[in-house]
């Protein structure tokens, strides 16, 4: 791996 | 990690355009350096199928004061720069896809700079910029919670 920064995403609001 | 010329001449070797292709893709690096590179086949709408260069990754997207790295995969058709690349959401098992005015339920990415390409004025770091601030008003992923 190439050191890629790791995929984040917000949490959904109901 | 170290980008290899050499190596994205070879993968580009049926591209129309290899060598403005390859100058393209350096400075996208030096922007972007975390991108991974590789020829992988894509399979169009009519069943139609190529040998192109996808290069994968995240782009840093602030949303309500915090920075998430939104998971995208660009495909590189093989007469760049005179058409606009195929862009992708790549969400993780554990995300979902908000479907809105740049995003379709597939994940596939709709950009005013996709639309209007046009060499030598639309670049692919333009595009990813494009993407970053229109991702900034309107979130294409969320985290789905953990049960």
């Amino acid at each position: 791996l190439n050191g890629g920064t790791i995929p984040t995403a917000p949490p959904s609001y109901t | 990690m170290e980008f290899d010329c050499e190596e994205l001449r070879r993968l580009l070797a049926k591209y129309k355009f290899r060598d403005l292709t390859v100058e393209e893709l350096k400075n996208v690096n030096m922007f972007y350096p975390h991108f991974r590179y590789s020829l992988d086949t894509y399979v169009f709408k009519d069943s139609s199928q190529r040998d192109l260069l996808n290069f994968t990754g995240t782009i840093p997207v602030m949303y309500q004061g915090n920075t998430y790295n939104i998971p995208i995969c660009l495909w590189i058709l093989d007469s760049h720069p005179f058409a606009p690349p195929i862009c992708f959401l790549k969400p993780t098992a554990n995300m979902g896809i908000s479907v809105g005015k740049h995003v379709d339920a597939q994940g596939r990415i709709y950009l005013p700079y996709l639309q209007n390409w046009s060499h030598p004025k639309s670049v692919i770091v333009g595009l990813i910029k494009e993407m970053i601030a229109k991702f900034q008003e309107e979130l294409p992923l969320y985290s789905r919670s953990s049960s």
